[in-house]
């Protein structure tokens, strides 16, 4: 899987995503 | 070169001496398999695997014997609503959860002994309109139920007695889900598959749902059944019971997919097609152990795969008493339960 298939990808996915979700 | 990759390759000959059978074991008060299970048990300070099988009216205990024989320790009956399967609890002990209903699970029931009385016990987990429940890490019951107006998802905590001790809830998604599985690899990340094909990541911490991403229309009614997460990359097991055949990817009954989380992109990674001589309509159930599948085809075998690889392994043609109805694996080993709806449980070492 390449970057330019899946978009840029972040090994802090979940950190992220839990950061920028609604409480 | 997708196209090419993602072609699915099946071993010649598919061998089903990949599967040993090493007991089996039969329950002369059942007619009417449900489910089939793992369970470990303790008792006089022994810690045994055990099995547990399940009919509409009653869950039975077995305990491994001399000689590859099991001894049937207990039997509790149910009543009046049917059984409807058996949840793993993963990690626990002296433990065994079912779901009842009718058409749908209307009741979440822990089975157990209680030392402190010498009984075996059934306590009542919770009642409702369920559409899914797994066991999880901790002991502690995911499940998803629908009122009129709105879905809940909620987690119950098991204390070591099976007392419920507190309950969280979830941010629902608009649509009914439909399956769970933990994310192996992020301590707090559950996974869903809901009624429209979509994919939902939930922190189990705080209860946010962080991202709903689509697995694509040609694959209605997908089931996760497991997810990790490396590189950055989610991977998720889905179930097609009910895929098209198509040229690309011959007759899948399980993918693997990549999710990239933060951009809801996704990419198919290797596909498990039926083997040959099975078109068609494709199976009634599976499971899914680390990279093993398992599953009962309508022709009445049970097909399993490497999902790694993509490759049918193993097949058990139908019993010449009857067809294979149930096909579970064992929480520890390379084992497979096998049932057969006579109530019979054939335990096959992969």
């Amino acid at each position: 899987c390449s970057e330019s298939d899946l978009g840029p990808i972040s090994l802090n996915w979940f950190e992220e995503l839990s950061a920028e979700a609604p409480p | 070169d997708v196209a090419e990759q993602l072609t699915p390759v099946l071993l010649d000959g598919l061998r089903e001496e990949s599967l040993q059978l090493v007991s089996k074991l039969k329950d002369s008060s059942s007619s009417c398999a449900v489910d089939v299970s793992t369970v470990w048990w303790e008792a006089a300070g022994c810690r045994e695997l055990c099995v547990v099988t399940a009919c509409e009216s009653s869950v039975s205990l077995w305990k491994p014997l001399a000689s590859d024989h099991w001894g049937k320790v207990y039997t509790w009956q149910v009543g009046e609503i049917p059984v409807i399967q058996i949840v793993p609890l993963p990690d626990t002990c002296n433990l065994v959860c079912i779901a009842l209903g009718d058409l749908e699970i209307g009741e979440i029931r822990l089975l157990l002994y209680s030392s402190e009385n010498d009984l075996f016990k059934q306590s009542l987990v919770k009642t409702g309109n369920i559409k899914a429940v797994l066991g999880i890490k901790d002991r502690r019951l995911v499940s998803s139920s629908r009122t009129v107006q709105e879905q809940q998802v909620d987690i119950v905590s098991l204390s070591e007695t099976g007392r419920c001790k507190d309950g969280q809830t979830l941010m629902p998604p608009e649509e009914t889900v439909l399956a769970f599985a933990e994310v192996e690899g992020v301590r707090d990340a559950l996974v869903g598959t809901t009624a429209v094909n979509s994919i939902v990541i939930w922190n189990l911490k705080t209860g946010q749902l962080l991202k709903k991403m689509h697995v694509g229309y040609s694959y209605p009614a997908s089931i996760c059944h497991r997810a990790y997460s490396d590189s950055g990359l989610l991977f998720v097991v889905l179930s097609h019971p009910h895929a098209k055949e198509s040229e690309s990817c011959g007759n899948p009954a399980f993918r693997v997919v990549a999710f990239n989380p933060k951009t809801a992109r996704s990419t198919g990674v290797m596909f498990s097609s039926l083997p040959p001589g099975h078109a068609g309509r494709q199976y009634l159930e599976g499971d899914v152990k680390d990279a093993s599948a398992a599953a009962v085809l309508t022709s009445g075998a049970i097909a399993v795969w490497d999902l790694l690889l993509g490759q049918c392994t193993a097949l058990l043609p139908p019993d010449p008493e009857g067809s294979w109805a149930l096909a579970r694996w064992a929480t520890t080993n390379a084992c497979l339960l096998a049932g057969q709806q006579d109530g019979t449980v054939c335990l096959y070492q992969y």
